[in-house]
């Protein structure tokens, strides 16, 4: 008896390395594995074998049922993508459209990034490439004031999606925060609804960072869904899990490489499997 | 902070008698907490525990009035040793230098070769746009070359690797002492674009080759700069989004692993945010 009480021990050791090298942070780890001490008692497992699976069905419970998008449903739905500087917000504007282009959707992009040298022909490529339009001004020019004209054209051409990309912004800036408000008053003042769906993409290779990102763009912009990218790399993501549980929020995608194709559906039980590979 | 909560630990103990190498073993539990916390690799915190155990157990912990501050001190110095007592810069050589920049998509490279072009403006540099995959990769060293009044390289329809000699022609008849190449991100476990950077950097020869990484670099860190540095042997590591409030600790696991410098920081999205490393700074922000 004392022989496997040890060995449970040493393999609840071993569970902690998996879930803190795979970014769920030691906080969080702790709390899964509290959770899954109590669970063992009440399932009386026997072995290393289903004390995994146990611990694989706990966390996929983490992130089971998400809520509904959030479609408008007299108008186009209009998307706002915000994140930090590179995770990859440009290139999966450009896999959504394509996702909502196949499902026959009328598709329109707004270049709202007027800071980031090329950020706006970076998009205007990827529209030309799906063959959508896409509202742009000058470099330089005002993000909200993009953004306003964007909604309007929306309306005017009667699109089924706006998704509009927004400039890279560190969370701990005040002043890019505080754009991305401005940003979410201009397209209100067009569309009240809007936006119907605020998605915050992080990096598959982000550590607890991920966490205070989340946080503040939840607090400041009401985020209401994530995007994972970056998930073709060797990083299990699982900051995502962490933020997806304290804050509520769905994760809609997996980004899985940089072409066009490379968006699937977030699926927790293949995110879990993945982490214990 | 760390300090805080050693102390919190510290004073429970209090009256328990003199202090036993248990209670400060108990007490580095907080300051691995701290430093998996602050993002750094598992792995590595379990040996960098074990080496500053040796150094925690000793008097002047068990017999300081004030042992969590002295526990702080001996892991904030060893921090500081581990990730390079001075300040290590990016070497010139002449009569040419060439500087070959690599790394994660998204991790500030563009970004990172214009902040180095200005650094070094007076070495007259020419910059190389290497990245022929992303959409308007060379539109966007262009726009930066043009914000500095710095000459951007490109060849249309050219392979990176097959660019070098031309750049590499017009930097000698143009006076050039500094060539800055810029390379399209890449995984480290995609084999099609890591044999691509290692011909990129057997056609160009660098004298200095530099990983550009996100400092908000999760447990993935170390195998990330392990695979560049086995390839590549890098000469140092740039860490980027420093203005951010992420811990750093990508810094000490990529410094331990690969043994090489980080040579600078990028502190912001302006040309001009870069600067050098500074490992007591660092160690204090992992520390936090
Ligand atoms: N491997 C991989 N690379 C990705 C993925 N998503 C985006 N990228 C790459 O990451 C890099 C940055 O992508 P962008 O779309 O420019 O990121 P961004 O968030 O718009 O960047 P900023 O606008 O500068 O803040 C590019 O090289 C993309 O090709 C992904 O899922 N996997
Ligand atoms: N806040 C902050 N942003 C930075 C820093 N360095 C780069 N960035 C931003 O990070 C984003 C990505 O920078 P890029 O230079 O395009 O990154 P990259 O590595 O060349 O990206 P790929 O070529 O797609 O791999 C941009 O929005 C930059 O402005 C930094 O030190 N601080
Ligand atoms: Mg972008
Ligand atoms: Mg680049």
């Amino acid at each position: 008896f004392t022989r496997s009480r040890k060995l449970d021990e040493e393999m609840f050791e071993q569970l902690e390395e998996i879930l803190i090298e795979s970014d769920i942070g030691p906080r969080m780890s702790g709390r899964i594995l509290g959770d899954l001490r109590t669970a063992v008692k009440t399932n009386k497992v026997s072995d290393s074998a289903g004390l995994k699976a146990l611990l694989q069905a706990e966390m996929i419970k983490l992130l089971k049922s998400p809520p509904a998008w959030n479609h408008n449903s007299d108008g186009p739905t209009i998307i706002l993508i915000i994140g930090i500087n590179g995770v990859g917000k440009t290139t999966t504007i450009a896999k959504l459209a394509n996702h909502f282009l196949k499902q026959k959707k009328k598709v329109l992009l707004a270049a709202g990034d007027t800071f980031r040298a090329a950020a706006i022909d970076q998009l205007k490529i990827w529209a030309e490439r799906l063959g959508v339009d896409c509202i742009a001004h000058q470099d330089g020019s005002d993000a909200a004031a993009v953004c306003f004209d964007a909604v309007t054209a929306a309306k005017a051409r009667q699109v089924d999606i706006l998704i509009i990309d927004t400039a890279g912004r560190l969370h701990t800036k005040a002043h890019l925060v505080e754009e991305l408000k401005k940003i979410k008053r201009s397209i209100q003042k067009v569309e009240e609804g809007a936006p119907h769906e605020t998605l915050l993409v992080l990096d598959a290779t982000t550590g607890q960072n991920g966490l205070l990102q989340a946080q503040v763009f939840y607090r400041e912009v009401d985020t209401s869904g994530l995007i994972l990218t970056k998930m073709d790399g060797t990083a299990k993501g699982g900051v995502a899990l962490t933020v997806s549980n304290e804050l509520s929020l769905p994760i809609r995608f997996i980004g899985l490489g940089e072409k066009i194709d490379d968006l699937t559906d977030f699926n927790p039980r293949e995110f879990i499997t993945a982490l214990f590979e | 902070r760390l300090g805080d909560k050693l102390q919190h630990v510290f004073k429970k103990l209090k009256g328990e008698g003199a202090l036993t190498e248990k209670n400060v073993v108990d007490a580095l539990r907080e300051v691995r907490l701290a430093l998996l916390e602050a993002d750094v690799n598992f792995q590595v915190v379990k040996e960098f525990i074990a080496r500053v155990k040796e150094k925690a157990i000793g008097q002047e912990v068990l017999r300081s009035i004030s042992p969590g501050q002295q526990i702080v001190k001996v892991v904030h110095d060893e921090l500081v040793v581990t990730l390079g007592r001075k300040t290590s810069e990016i070497s010139l050589t002449p009569p040419m230098t060439r500087i070959l920049v690599c790394g994660l998509q998204g991790s500030g490279k563009t970004t990172t070769v214009a902040k180095l072009a200005r650094k070094l403006k007076s070495e007259n540099p020419l910059l190389v746009a290497g990245d022929i995959y992303r959409p308007a990769a060379v539109t966007q060293l262009k726009v930066l070359g043009k914000q500095l009044d710095i000459p951007v390289f490109h060849e249309p329809d050219a392979k990176p690797e097959k660019m070098i000699r031309s750049a590499v022609g017009m930097a000698r008849d143009n006076g050039h002492k500094l060539i800055i190449m810029d390379t399209a991100g890449r995984l480290h476990v995609d084999p099609d674009m890591m044999a691509e950077l290692t011909r990129v950097k057997e056609a160009f020869k660098p004298t200095e080759t530099l990983l550009v990484a996100d400092a908000m670099t999760g447990q993935d860190a170390v195998r990330i700069a392990v695979e560049f540095d086995k390839l590549l042997d890098v000469d140092g590591i740039i860490l980027t989004k420093l203005d951010g409030d992420a811990r750093g600790g990508a810094a000490l696991s990529m410094r331990i692993v690969t043994g090489k410098p980080i040579k600078m920081i990028g502190v912001g999205e302006k040309i001009t945010d870069l600067e050098v490393f500074h490992p007591d700074r660092i160690a204090s922000r992992i520390l936090d």
